[in-house]
């Protein structure tokens, strides 16, 4: 990754599990 | 060139892995302490824990579906190691510390059990 502009997203990145159905 | 770095995917991972636990969805091992029982996923514990890494990566025991720890170790202390596993977040109570780094040492979470020792140290008046 050395000299890759990296951003950074500070958002949710996956769905999230309910705790229950 | 250019990437995006999700800064809370880690734990938002972790969440997910803790919700699938407390519903007992693809979890593969029950952990016996004395009489109670802990579910868990292999790969969490293995993930965090050098005694299960051990275990689960010997080929006559990856495939238990039930481990039982020494009957020395406190139910209650690994109820929480088991917590900090699955959420990053350690409840270290002063009238549990004992038993916490105790089963901490036993599970081979080294980085706990130093935590534990700066936590006595710093309580001690």
């Amino acid at each position: 990754y050395e000299g890759v502009n990296t951003i950074k997203e500070r958002g949710r990145s996956i769905h999230e599990i309910p705790r229950q159905d | 060139d250019s990437c995006i770095q999700f800064t809370r995917h880690a734990s938002d991972v972790l969440l997910n892995l803790n919700r699938l636990r407390s519903r007992d969805i693809l979890t593969d091992v029950t952990i016996l302490v004395n009489r109670q029982q802990f579910r868990a996923h292999k790969t969490v514990l293995m993930a965090c824990s050098g005694l299960f890494y051990t275990i689960f990566t010997d080929s006559h025991k990856c495939n238990l579906n039930a481990i039982s720890l020494d009957p020395k170790v406190d139910p209650e202390g690994f109820a929480i190691l088991l917590e900090f596993m699955y959420t990053s977040r350690l409840t270290l109570k002063e009238s549990l510390i004992m038993s916490i780094m105790n089963t901490a040492i036993y599970l081979q979470m080294d980085h706990v059990v130093d935590t534990c020792h700066r936590f006595i140290k710093s309580s001690d008046p």
